[in-house]
């Protein structure tokens, strides 16, 4: 469903130019269950926003569910992420003044879905993140730990296809951790298209596939055996 | 050199009073290494806070370096932070409009460094986090785990003898995070005294005390052996 050919991404850095992505070739395909493992500053969270339609290749192509990303309006990019796309980001990106509630429901404001379906699935989210005495509190009024699970409430708001998760449980205990994964583990068995990056070993081992980036290029890209 | 007894911090969230910390006793002595520990949402960073002298208890007393913080002055207590006090928060609090190397001079800054020798410093310390060709990086120009090191660069600055580090190594792969606790447990052995918030007990366990935290409370304060 998703099939990056030739990618490279170079940002006009201060210093000169940065190729964090350096002619990735990779291709997931509906359903699976991919884990993201790499050094820092491997180029992890800027392989993401490529996968999510967030950003552009500066070379190469992106076939997201057989239709050529380069080719869409900007109308459209954002459509399908809305629609398809679950984004947890490494750093979170939660709205400064909106309550943890209304963080949830935005994604599905935007799908048009009516009042009180959103609120009812919003605050649905935020109990099965252990957050529901916290709708209310604003971001800043939340633990570390609790704006990622506000943040990955959202990312399931609009029950998407394809779950793209930055280190989404790199803030939590292991064993809130381990509830989070547990339930993103399951939308996958129910079809759901997961990509984790994660820098935790045992996280990734949860994945059939573990591929690995190292300076901007996939080193390695392997089935393994889940544990 | 720090003592907190019978300490609480009461937060007034949207849907009541919060209680983040429920009746702390905890005393640190110098040159000490305590790691905390707990659950997402049971007060560590809270702890961290009051700790730092950035903020406040609502109840009980805390006395550092046989001050009682509450008699300071507002003057007093940011000057005792940012001569002896080194913070590595959780969401890094980096100036987003200054560069990395501005960014981790700025302590030196306010403590009256003249500007070749605050330079020099940050720019060796960021060589030892392995940034120096992310100097003049603003944060939104480097990846999550860059950031972080950065932060740490900058709480390393004026070489504090005090250290409390909320998940310092939370965004980064196992390799530069073992580097950084290295780099943590060689200023603890030299006298600095090294508080580290951390959910990973690999980390937890590099500390010759932990102190557990569930629902705002000190469960367990143990010596345990190295490992
Ligand atoms: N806007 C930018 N301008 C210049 N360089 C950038 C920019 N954004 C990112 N970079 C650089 O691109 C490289 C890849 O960044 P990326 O965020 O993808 O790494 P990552 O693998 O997610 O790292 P981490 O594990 O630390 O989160 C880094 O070296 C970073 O400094
Ligand atoms: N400004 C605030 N208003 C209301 N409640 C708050 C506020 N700040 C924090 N809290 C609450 O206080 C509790 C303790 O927060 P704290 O940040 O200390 O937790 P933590 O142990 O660091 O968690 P984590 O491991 O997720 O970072 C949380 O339940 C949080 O919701
Ligand atoms: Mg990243
Ligand atoms: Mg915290």
């Amino acid at each position: 469903m998703m099939a990056l050919r030739g990618v490279w991404k170079t940002y006009h850095g201060p210093a000169g130019p940065v190729h964090a992505l350096r002619g990735i070739d990779l291709t997931i395909g509906q359903g699976e269950f991919v884990a993201i493992m790499g050094p820092s500053g491997s180029g992890k969270s800027t392989l993401m926003h490529i996968l999510g339609c967030l950003d552009v290749p500066s070379r190469g192509e992106y076939v997201f569910r057989g239709r050529p990303v380069h080719g869409m309006s900007h109308a459209e990019l954002a459509a399908v992420r809305n629609r398809e796309i679950g984004f947890v980001f490494q750093n979170f990106h939660l709205l400064p003044r909106l309550s943890a509630l209304r963080n949830v429901e935005l994604p599905m404001v935007y799908a048009g879905v009516d009042r009180r379906s959103r609120r009812a699935r919003a605050l649905a989210l935020l109990k099965e993140m252990g957050l529901a005495d916290r709708a209310d509190h604003l971001p800043s009024e939340l633990s570390g730990g609790q704006r990622q699970r506000v943040a990955i409430a959202r990312a399931l708001a609009n029950r998407p296809s394809l779950i793209l998760a930055d280190e989404p449980t790199g803030a939590l205990d292991s064993a809130t951790g381990r509830d989070v994964l547990q339930l993103l583990a399951s939308l996958n068995r129910e079809g759901v298209t997961l990509v984790i990056i994660t820098h935790d070993e045992q996280v990734g081992r949860m994945a059939p596939r573990m591929v690995r980036l190292l300076d901007g290029r996939v080193v390695s890209d392997e089935r393994q055996v889940q544990g």
